[in-house]
């Protein structure tokens, strides 16, 4: 699985998440990417990328909840993203990435590494694999 | 009002033993695809057009899990799906299903812009992509031999793998034993649970 968020110069943000699937999975077989609000969602507030076990991250509907806490709890991007890592998953695993209307960018996951790249327009840039 | 920012990502859940060369191959596209992102974002692109030009990139390098280099069904064969979204008034388009579109996140992108629909899947997914002139090809053209390799460890593994990229070793049974030996979990449930699904 492969996701992009970005948030632009205007505060515009954006989500979009692409995948095969599982390996070996059943025909038919459909994950979290493509559902909106699971795998993918943006809203004036952030936008949010997933990626891990799709079964999990539907269930919790991950990438909307993101956008919920900070909307319903007030909290920042980076709070909500491990909120819901944290607290969302039951004993699944996922990953995720994020962005807010603000300019900030995020990242969050319980399983071992995530292929993930970030940047800022200040000049921050950073590309990882583990914790 | 903060500046532009950008994330990138290739999937969740890496092999431990992942190669030293895999992990920078897989850094080296990261990189690529972010300096992609930011020198739309620098020309002022929207977000919703670098997302789709990002995602692009990642589709078309075999790399990772997306497009050419999908993870193959259990019959070998690659079933695709792709969603975006324009926070800017939350307007969303997804596809699922597609075998012969060579960017799904395009097409995913033409169900928001061009059709009073969120989501299509499977033959109306494809119908719609043919309707729309977007570049289709073989479903060939998404497999690799890595993924033929991954799909018969699964099968002998009996288990549904997630996107391990299991370090090439000598043979597939030395392997096989590896995605045996690994307790691989889905929902904190073994994935023996669902492979009978």
């Amino acid at each position: 699985t492969v996701g992009c968020v970005v948030v632009d110069r205007e505060g515009r943000c954006a989500a979009g998440t692409s995948t095969g699937g599982l390996m070996n999975k059943m025909v038919g077989r459909i994950g979290d990417s493509p559902l909106i609000g699971a795998g993918t969602y943006a809203s004036e507030l952030c936008g949010v990328s997933c990626t891990g076990e799709g079964e999990a991250i539907i269930r919790a509907t991950l990438a909307r909840d993101v956008a919920a806490v900070m909307e319903y709890k007030g909290l920042e991007l980076q709070e909500a993203v491990d909120y819901v890592i944290k607290n969302r998953l039951d004993e699944g695993f996922a990953g995720l990435i994020a962005v807010s209307d603000k300019g900030e960018v995020a990242c969050g996951f319980n399983c071992n590494g995530m292929f993930r790249g970030i940047a800022t327009e200040d000049g921050f840039m950073e590309v990882a694999i583990w914790e | 009002m903060g500046g532009w920012a950008i994330a990138v990502h290739g999937g969740a859940g890496v092999d431990p033993n992942l190669p030293a060369e895999r992990q920078e191959e897989a850094k080296q596209l990261l990189t690529r695809c972010l300096n992609l992102g930011i020198s739309a974002l620098e020309s002022n692109a929207s977000a919703i057009d670098v997302v789709e030009l990002v995602v692009r990139e990642l589709e078309t390098d075999p790399l990772f899990n997306s497009g050419r280099g999908s993870a193959l069904t259990e019959k070998g064969t690659v079933e695709m799906e792709a969603s975006i979204m324009d926070g800017t008034r939350r307007r969303c388009g997804a596809v699922s299903g597609v075998t012969t579109v060579k960017n799904p996140i395009s097409l995913a992108r033409l169900v928001m812009d061009k059709s009073p629909h969120s989501y299509l899947a499977f033959s109306g997914a494809e119908a719609f992509a043919r309707q729309q002139g977007v570049e289709l090809v073989e479903n060939e053209y998404f497999i690799t031999e890595d993924n033929v390799g991954m799909l018969k460890l699964a099968k002998e593994a009996n288990s549904i793998l997630f996107d391990y990229r299991i370090p090439p070793v000598g043979c597939a049974g030395e392997a096989a034993a590896t995605a045996i030996d690994l307790p691989t979990k889905m929902n904190g449930l073994p994935i023996s649970v669902y492979s009978p699904e």
